[in-house]
């Protein structure tokens, strides 16, 4: 009778997780969903901008069908009634559930992430979201500043919290309501790190030693890069402590000491990330949900960190679009666990030292667009049927095809000489 | 070769610009000032972009009316700072392949 779905999406994330080999970062509560889940090593995103890939992948169409590549238009009215993800479950008598960023706010999502159509109940958005882009941020001179690198003591901030803090609470809270009320649900959640400004509890500083973070291994601007191909990653230069170094434009680059803070407080961000998701994951023990619910966890698009002399995303270069994938599916990617036992424990990052290893792990080329069918197929729904081109008129197919048939294929280049 | 590049799953992204310069709307350019858009197609082996004209108004890419290549060799090359588009019989393939 369908299992629950809990879908994690979170904000610029690209997949420096140690259960994507990277050895600098502390992810343990992410690796351990990973050990317990088949996770995709190349996913990509079809866009890397915000809006445009959250609509792509939670209508199931490429940008070129959603017609949105800024953030200035919504599907519904510019390109078609095109069904979402989210409204499918609803229509199959799933509650559907969003909390935090899931779709982009704004013109984008009709100013209501899509609102009735998509959500049973009106989303939730932290309080303190209108504070990201704030002075916050303390500097040397014990001013407050709008900056880029934003460690910060979370009692000084507006009303003493974050909103990926608020967020994880608000989750916690309707795992509660939906246990009570035996009801099939699907909950989104969507965090805000670590997508700039890179503001965080400070103390996640004291994981990542400014002394142990390289620079990117290639952090020039290819030769025989395009000039076209390049981004000028403007966003960044406007916070105030990047305007202060008066940058060159468009090509930089950055102090190099300056490169580290930025990679330094990005993994300390991934890290207060990973904490977020444990406390989430752990209440889904708490619970006693655990063993029906299927647990995605996503980003919308990865982030430059140096890479070809750029930063942020804004390019088609595979740091800009792959993104992490996995699903966790009782009794598919692991055996059920005993009734009472726990199968995502909270790990702290600041004493957990064991990089668990994933359950599965496919090298498939797959794309975001698939989640649609994917999910509709974990959860026994009709899959979506293949749209047909064009299918500017047609409100509910896929341009995805589902995941579920490499979970077990065996890995090698079949149809190239195996 | 062509044809174990067809039978590899691939993934499609795509990035629009207004002008084959950066300038300061580069990152996120509005529907009406994009000119270009960079299609890119990988698998496991290569990733392959052209950056072709784009006309907002009516949401077509013009692939004849190529602006730039990029082509890398994720064996050899797994960082893509190597673009080998222009200058081995790759990029010409790739180029007839489209």
């Amino acid at each position: 009778d369908g299992m629950n779905i809990l879908f994690i999406v979170v904000d610029d994330l690209r997949p420096v997780l140690g259960c994507y080999g990277d050895k600098l970062v502390k992810s343990p509560n992410i690796d351990q969903l990973a050990s317990r889940s088949v996770v995709f090593s190349n996913a990509y995103a079809q866009q890397a901008l915000c809006a445009p890939s959250r609509v792509s992948f939670l209508t199931g169409r490429r940008p070129d069908t959603t017609r949105l590549y800024d953030f200035y238009s919504y599907w519904r009215v510019h390109a078609g009634n095109y069904s979402t993800m989210p409204q499918y479950f609803k229509e199959n008598g799933y509650v559907t559930l969003s909390v935090g960023k899931v779709f982009h706010p704004g013109v984008s999502s009709n100013h209501s992430d899509d609102y009735p159509y998509s959500w049973s109940i009106p989303p939730f958005h932290p309080s303190t979201e209108k504070y990201e882009n704030d002075k916050t941020c303390r500097g040397k001179d014990g001013k407050l500043y709008a900056n880029l690198v934003c460690p910060v003591d979370v009692t000084e901030m507006p009303k003493g919290t974050l909103p990926d803090i608020q967020s994880t609470a608000e989750a916690i809270r309707l795992l509660n309501v939906m246990k009570d009320k035996k009801q099939k649900f699907f909950l989104a959640v969507g965090y805000h790190k670590p997508h700039i400004p890179l503001r965080y509890p400070q103390e996640f500083l004291k994981l990542y030693p400014l002394e142990n973070i390289p620079l990117a291994p290639d952090p020039w601007v290819p030769e025989k890069l395009p000039s076209v191909a390049y981004n000028p990653w403007t966003d960044i230069r406007r916070r105030d402590d990047v305007e202060a170094l008066n940058v060159s434009f468009p090509y930089g680059p950055l102090p190099e000491e300056f490169q580290r803070q930025i990679r330094q407080s990005y993994y300390a961000a991934v890290s207060y990330l990973d904490v977020q998701v444990g406390l989430l994951l752990s209440a889904l023990d708490n619970v006693g949900l655990s063993n029906n619910t299927m647990v995605v966890f996503t980003a919308d698009h990865g982030w430059s960190l140096g890479e070809h002399g750029e930063w942020a995303k804004y390019s088609n270069f595979d740091v800009a679009t792959r993104v992490p994938l996995m699903f966790y599916v009782p009794g598919m990617t692991t055996p059920s666990a005993s009734q009472g036992m726990r199968v995502f424990p909270y790990l702290d990052p600041f004493s957990h030292n064991v990089n668990s290893v994933p359950q599965g792990q496919s090298k498939k080329v797959v794309e975001l667009v698939s989640l649609f069918p994917t999910l509709a197929e974990l959860a026994g729904l009709q899959v979506p049927p293949a749209c047909p081109e064009p299918s500017l008129h047609v409100g509910l197919c896929t341009e995805g095809t589902s995941l579920v048939r490499y979970f077990s294929a065996s890995e090698g280049k079949e149809g190239c000489g195996g | 070769t062509a044809r174990c590049f067809y039978e590899e799953p691939a993934a499609l992204s795509q990035y629009p610009r207004p002008a084959d310069t950066p300038q300061w709307n580069s990152d996120k350019p509005k529907l009406k000032d994009i000119r270009i858009m960079g299609y890119s197609m990988r698998t496991i082996d290569y990733r392959y972009t052209v950056w072709v004209q784009f006309n907002p108004k009516n949401f077509t890419a013009n692939f004849e009316d190529v602006h730039a290549g990029e082509l890398y060799v994720m064996e050899t090359d797994p960082n893509q700072d190597y673009n080998i588009y222009n200058n081995t019989s790759h990029g010409w393939l790739f180029k007839k392949v489209l």
